[in-house]
């Protein structure tokens, strides 16, 4: 257990899986969580961004983990 | 693939760096 809800473990587990130098876009993001809603995933990524767990790239809709290279 | 310009590749690692930094803050924390 990292402390993380469902929510906020599926969306750092695709984010960490995302090879691209510049990460995955929220765009992304939403398309392979058709279940959950764009409020949830933002709520989601501004929790993670604030605990250090990923960070924005080329711009504030692009995340990477700071668990990758 | 992409290909990323020098100055996004800097502002990609400056807010990595910046991450790390608060994650160590947060454990420190213990939250």
């Amino acid at each position: 257990n990292n402390g993380l809800n469902p929510n906020q473990n599926q969306v750092l587990c695709l984010i960490k899986s995302c090879p691209e130098p510049q990460g995955i876009s929220i765009q992304e993001l939403k398309q392979r969580l058709s279940g959950m809603s764009m409020t949830i995933i933002r709520d989601v990524v501004d929790f993670l961004s604030n605990e250090g767990h990923i960070f924005s790239t080329i711009d504030e809709d692009h995340f990477r983990s700071t668990d990758q290279e | 693939s992409s290909n990323l310009t020098a100055e996004q590749q800097r502002k990609i690692e400056e807010n990595r760096q910046r991450a790390l930094a608060r994650r160590a803050e947060r454990l420190a924390q213990g939250t």
